[in-house]
């Protein structure tokens, strides 16, 4: 058994998750903010079987649609870090993130 | 050291969180969501040594009361896979999935 | 590539949050609650190369502060265990936990 944690951009939550079921994979689902934008994201936590993993690599992969996002650096009380120039950057988002982590022991009760 | 990612139904939650506490483990506790029947269910964090598994497994297991719950499978937008019939079904819920993770490292500040 | 979990304290949480982001770590912050005091706090996810684990780890041990807190522990409807005494007992918080977890694959879609 593995464990596949996957972050998703908020746009793509909830096709990812109904892909998820009709697949028959069974998810639980965390409400996350990315680091860097401190925008709403959704981290799923997915236990599979390892035959699994490609098929469920695919499926994330069908489901997520890169983007490019022009962000304004704001002033540092805006959260982002002062470090960065004040110049708008463009940034990619929307791709997803996993990963996947070997599972010891799983049961249920 | 072992982590283990525990998902609770969200009845179970509080008198687990409360055992937890009188049996010596620590914990953290994340509010999510299943895949699924998108309800609320509870995902805790607990951090134990090795010899505390069967413990801890044996704690989870008498907090947690399996329950038939029959679910109408709605229209897609209800947010269930269209794939699903359209009469009701049984499911079980109530039991709690618990992933045991190894732990690398573990450190405090 | 390594999965770092570290549970910080409330007011560390956007201290840390700007230094991961200067330091050039990619994270994900998830909201969470102690086990033991119920108090809000804040899970990151940090995936990093192997050897970025010990610049990791000196970020967050230098963003940290530990603190004296005294709880008194209420009656059993405030949520805390039955079993600990009615006496106002100290507890160090604000400190991080940190919990070093193996990648067995890391993809981004
Ligand atoms: N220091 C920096 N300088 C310039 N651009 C930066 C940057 N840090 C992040 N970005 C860009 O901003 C996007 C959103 O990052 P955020 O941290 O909000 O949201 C992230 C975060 O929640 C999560 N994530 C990505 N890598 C991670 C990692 N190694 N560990 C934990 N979470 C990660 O996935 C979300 C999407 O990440 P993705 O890489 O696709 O997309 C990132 C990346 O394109
Ligand atoms: N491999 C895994 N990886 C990650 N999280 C996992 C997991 N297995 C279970 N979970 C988590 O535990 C909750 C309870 O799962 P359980 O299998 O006991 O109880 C399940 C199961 O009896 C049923 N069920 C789930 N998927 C189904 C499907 N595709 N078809 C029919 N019944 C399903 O509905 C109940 C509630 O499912 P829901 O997804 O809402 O909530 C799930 C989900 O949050
Ligand atoms: N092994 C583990 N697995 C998963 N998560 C873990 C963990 N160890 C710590 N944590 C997380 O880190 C927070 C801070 O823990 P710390 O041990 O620094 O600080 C703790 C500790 O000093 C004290 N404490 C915890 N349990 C105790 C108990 N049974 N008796 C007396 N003091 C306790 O209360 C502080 C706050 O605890 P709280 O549970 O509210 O919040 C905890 C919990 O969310």
């Amino acid at each position: 058994m593995k464990l596949v944690f996957c972050v998703v951009h908020q746009r793509d939550k909830n096709r990812i998750a109904e892909a998820l079921v009709r697949a028959g994979f069974k998810s639980t689902v965390i409400g996350s903010t990315g680091g860097f934008l401190r925008e709403g994201n959704a981290t799923f936590l997915v236990g599979v079987e390892e035959d699994q993993l490609e098929p469920l690599k695919a499926l994330i992969q069908e489901n997520c649609h890169l983007r490019d996002q022009v962000i304004n650096v704001g002033p540092p009380e805006a959260g982002l870090a002062v470090g960065l120039t004040q110049d708008p950057i463009t940034v990619q988002v929307g791709g997803a993130v996993a990963f996947v982590v070997n599972v010891d022991e799983f049961y249920r009760c």
